[in-house]
C-alpha cells in the first residue's frame, strides 16, 4: 500500500469520526444531509459483498467493517435517536435517492467488468459513490449557516478522493497491468463534483470568514 | 486478475 491510498483512507476515516464527535458529542445533525448519508450506507453495503469471502488483509477487512458501522449507525443516529433527529433539517433535505440509485444500477448492469452479481454490485457501489455527496451539495448551499465541523467533514470526503487519484497514478506506474477504467472514470467524476466546494473552502479559509456557498 | 486486485482498495 502507498503513502497516498493510506493518507486517503485515514482521511476518509477521519471524515467519518469528525461526524460522529459532531453528531455523538454535540448532539446535532444540522446541515447534514440524511439522503447522503443512507446513500453512503448502501454503497457500503452493496460493495463490501465479499467481506466474508474473499480475505485480503487484517487492515482492509477492520476498514471495512468500520465504514459499514459508522455509516449505518449515523443513519440510525438522524433517524431515530431522540435529540439529535431534533437537528435534522428535513425540509432541506428534498433530494430524492432514486434520482441517483436507479441511474447508477441501470450504468452498472450496461457497462461492468464482468456480468455477475457481486461485480455489478460493486460496480454500482462506485457509480453511486461518485454522485451520493449531491444532496449534501444541495444542502450547504441552502443552508445559510455552515458550521465548522459539517465544512471539515465535506472538506476531508473530497480531499480522501482527491488523495485515492493519485494512489491510482501511483499504482498505474508500479505495478504491472493496473487498468481500472471505470473505477478511475467514476472516482474521477466523484472528486471533481468537490471542485466547486474546494473553491469556497480555500477562499473562506484564505480570507477567515465564515464558509458560505452562493445560492 | 485485474478484478481481484481492483477490490483491494476500500
Amino acid at each position: 500500500m502507498n503513502i497516498f491510498r493510506f493518507a486517503g483512507d485515514m482521511t476518509h476515516l477521519a471524515s467519518v469520526l469528525v461526524l460522529l464527535l459532531k453528531i455523538h458529542t454535540i448532539k446535532s445533525c444540522a446541515g447534514i444531509s440524511l439522503k447522503t448519508q443512507e446513500l453512503y450506507a448502501l454503497v457500503f453495503a452493496t460493495r463490501y459483498l465479499d467481506l466474508f469471502t474473499d480475505y485480503i488483509s487484517l487492515y482492509n477487512t477492520l476498514m471495512k467493517l468500520i465504514f459499514l458501522g459508522s455509516s449505518f449507525s449515523i443513519v440510525w443516529y438522524i433517524r431515530y435517536h431522540k435529540i439529535v433527529r431534533r437537528s435534522y433539517d428535513k425540509d432541506q433535505d428534498t433530494f430524492r435517492h432514486y434520482f441517483l440509485v436507479l441511474p447508477c444500477l441501470l450504468l452498472a448492469l450496461l457497462i461492468n467488468e464482468k456480468f455477475t452479481f457481486r461485480e455489478v454490485m460493486w460496480t454500482f457501489s462506485l457509480y453511486l459513490e461518485a454522485v451520493a455527496i449531491l444532496p449534501q451539495l444541495v444542502l450547504l448551499q441552502r443552508t445559510r449557516n455552515i458550521d465548522n465541523l459539517t465544512g471539515q467533514y465535506v472538506f476531508l470526503l473530497g480531499a480522501y478522493r482527491a488523495l485515492y487519484i493519485l494512489n491510482w497514478i501511483y499504482r498505474y506506474f508500479t505495478e504491472p497491468h493496473y487498468v481500472h477504467w471505470i473505477t478511475w472514470i467514476s472516482g474521477l467524476v466523484q472528486t471533481l463534483l468537490y471542485a466547486d466546494f474546494f473553491y469556497y473552502y480555500f477562499q473562506s479559509w484564505k480570507n477567515n470568514v465564515k464558509l458560505e456557498l452562493p445560492a | 486478475a485485474a478484478i481481484v486486485s481492483q477490490h483491494d482498495e476500500l
